[in-house]
């Protein structure tokens, strides 16, 4: 009597396109933009280039709009290129690394809402060193497969004679500029603040260009994938990796598997779990595998994770990011040590602007980024407005209508977004206190420079 | 170079529970609870039964809690029972009809949260009028499948020999009580406050029992599957359609397949997008669709949607809901007419409470239920907290520190979740526009009772 059925990921999403970012035309394209943008300067960083990133957008009917992003990137593969826009949980970034991408949908979703409200297929064109592929997608939703024009991909590829590189996606969606405007001029904006190693020109539907040109040349760190850390195991994680190394003997299973695990501490959670250290790892009944996960997680004294998995902005190159947007009269910058949640490596990176062109606003004003993305919607309930709102401002001199942002960067392995839209992040106690702890500081710094500054016009007026 | 991957949707969750409302081990009590208590009262009102409802938490270790919840639904089909638990986007709820289920996850990462944290399986033993079966199950992550105990479904099943019916669900999990308990204590009260025909009772890890026991014997009305609105039709919508009456004429495809079209729209419809009303669905040319899709979406005249496929609360229970759990001094509530938001119809219900037992409080005190879901969660992003700020409580004479609390309920065959734990709604117009009128209609009603029980005050005075 009952209709039980199953749906598969592209058809789940196609029901409940609110909680990826499409609710309405005006945020569709925000959030199109914003995917198309994200994949772009991954691809950059990944490779180790300096982002040349150029968004156009058009509309080529009333509320219909074709967008253009193009990259310097290292291009996509042929034979990965379909699903890499046809099929949701797809992508090659499902790995212990920092990236703006994470999910493996936001590509396809961008594509999925332009084709259920334009009928079009996305045209992407990729370049790698070797081939140059010209292609048409479209997403058999039912199936979470994607149908592309040539159906042959073998037609849509030639080799690379040229040392180009680089991918072009256009992208025709149902929009809304209007209602979108402000925020996606806001978004390429705040990109520039934290990446000022790319250029980033953005062309409006009325042709109005916007550029951000790049303002030094050091490419960023790139990130080395790494091993989960003991504090965020559970039986899952602990199964799969038990199943890569059956024969090994269990003292070497965890150094290996784990980061953050030297002999010493790897023989006192044996011990604690009462495992003989040589049992191979095959051999381990339910109850041991039990008593190791418990004592991996509550070990009092595993070295925190190692950071070599992220890339923080870094106090230099933020302050130069907000100073060529914001021109603020002060700006300061810190970093908090490497910290995890979870087993999770993260970096809380805060800074603050006072002055310059800097407006009065009644409330701090907030910049929230996460691993490199700008996080325009949903403050409410960030973990950092929870920290913001609770900061005693007058304790540091700082007057109700001031000229002051703030800003919170948080990069991890895995950032604890709480929607598949990346709006707004989760309360994790561990990344509440770094942000706070972050927040005094730059609040000192601040409230040097007031008292420098009124000391400094109180000497003029005398 | 680039490690492209594929991931199942059990796994992606895996990877992102964050997103599903298992932040932690405190919360993740909380939605497992949610989850299963919603499974259970879906089952008894589709199945037209008074439910009673038991939910029982013990902590069998520090932190490690069995919760048992048992309903005396209709029960679930044998071959339906390890898909149900053990396979992510599995529903007997894939429909155009209101239930609290939607996504087919819930209790299936219910399952999962506790097999990663405890290693344990989820033991289920239901029955339906024929059947009983007794199965325990666990989710084979990285494919997305059942594991079941026994293997063999068929030794898991006998016949149903009594009348009996109704469904037990034994999970244990990682939890904290002390973190939750309040949030579930809250949970359990407000679920009754809608469901005043339902017996619900929860015992607490120490013993204590707290009962709802049933106000009415009035069961609410079963919702209709309905077909789709044209407002909300898109490319993909439309060509799912066509597949079904390739044969059709079109104009008899329309009228079959949307609810709201009459002959005379119809043809007006067909008219504007110049399509022949007699020509066959499967020869449409792909030009002659977009313009049909154009003229569903945007014709100005369509009915409404019919409201069949919801299940409002109703001003009556709705009132004594309310008057049982918070025994104010007066209560009031309204419901707005069916309107539609992208061709999902949704009834807003309003209620307000003064007095009596409710507490003075500073902020206006808002509680917000979705499909009869009570939504305790990230409000301050919620549509309805966006109209309660909104609102000039000057004007009806309510003072700042008043014993006052609102009430919005959204029924709807699509609740335009934000999330997938169901937190808080998107901020849709439509919506917005009805829970305005609703607070303002309510707001009077208590200006009303205001200026009488003041004129009342002054003559005792007097
Ligand atoms: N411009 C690009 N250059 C190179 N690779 C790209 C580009 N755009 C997309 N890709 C590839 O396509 C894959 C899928 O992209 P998609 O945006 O759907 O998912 P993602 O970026 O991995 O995760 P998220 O959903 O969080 O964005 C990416 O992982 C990446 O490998
Ligand atoms: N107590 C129960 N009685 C009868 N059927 C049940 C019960 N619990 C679960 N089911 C069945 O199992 C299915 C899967 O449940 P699950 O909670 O995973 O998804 P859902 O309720 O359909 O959607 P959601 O994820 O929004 O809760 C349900 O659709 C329902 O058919
Ligand atoms: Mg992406
Ligand atoms: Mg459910």
């Amino acid at each position: 009597n009952e209709t039980f059925k199953e749906k598969s990921p592209a058809d789940f999403f196609y029901e409940n396109m609110d909680v990826c970012g499409f609710d309405n035309p005006g945020r569709a394209l925000y959030t199109a933009v914003r995917e198309l943008v994200e994949n772009s300067l991954d691809a950059c960083e990944t490779a180790g280039y300096l982002p040349d990133i150029k968004v156009k957008l058009e509309e080529e009917e009333k509320n219909m709009f074709k967008i253009v992003v193009e990259d310097n990137g290292p291009g996509i593969p042929p034979e990965n290129i379909p699903e890499s826009f046809g099929k949701v949980f797809y992508s090659s970034k499902y790995m212990m690394k920092q990236h703006r991408g994470r999910f493996g949908m936001g590509g396809t979703m961008a594509v999925m809402y332009g084709q259920i409200t334009t009928q079009k297929p996305v045209h992407v064109v990729s370049i790698t060193k070797d081939y140059i592929t010209d292609l048409k997608i479209k997403i058999d939703i039912l199936n979470n497969l994607p149908v592309t024009e040539p159906r042959n991909l073998e037609e849509a590829v030639e080799l690379n004679n040229t040392n180009k590189h680089g991918t072009i996606i256009e992208l025709w969606i149902e929009g809304n500029y209007k209602r979108s405007r402000d925020k996606i001029i806001e978004y390429i904006k705040q990109t520039a603040m934290v990446a000022p190693y790319a250029t980033i020109e953005f062309i409006e539907p009325d042709g109005n260009r916007i550029i951000y040109g790049r303002v030094t040349k050091e490419v960023p760190s790139t990130p080395k994938e790494s091993k989960p850390h003991p504090k965020g195991a559970n039986f899952e994680l602990f199964n799969r990796l038990c199943r890569r190394r059956e024969r090994d003997k269990v003292i070497n299973f965890l150094r290996k598997e784990f980061q953050a695990l030297g002999k010493k501490t790897s023989l006192k959670i044996l011990e604690m779990a009462k495992v003989d250290p040589n049992k191979r790892v095959k051999e381990l009944s339910e109850g041991e595998k039990r008593r190791i996960v418990k004592g991996l997680r509550n070990f009092e004294g595993i070295k925190p994770p190692d950071a070599s998995s992220l890339a923080p902005i870094g106090v230099e190159t933020f302050v130069m990011g907000i100073k060529r947007v914001l021109e603020p009269e002060f700006v300061t910058a810190t970093q908090r040590p490497p910290k995890a949640y979870e087993g999770h490596p993260f970096i809380v990176e805060v800074a603050l602007a006072w002055g310059g062109k800097i407006p009065v606003n009644e409330e701090i004003k907030l910049y929230r980024f996460a691993n490199r993305i700008p996080l325009l919607y949903d403050e409410w309930n960030d973990v950092s407005t929870r920290v913001i709102k609770k900061i005693n401002w007058k304790r540091y001199d700082v007057k109700t209508n001031s000229p002051l942002a703030v800003f919170v960067h948080i990069c991890s392995t895995s950032v604890p977004y709480k929607t598949l839209g990346k709006e707004y992040i989760a309360n994790k106690p561990e990344i509440r206190r770094e942000i706070h702890l972050g927040i005094l500081k730059v609040c000192k710094e601040l409230q040097n420079f007031l008292h420098k500054k009124e000391a400094k016009e109180r000497k003029m007026k005398a």
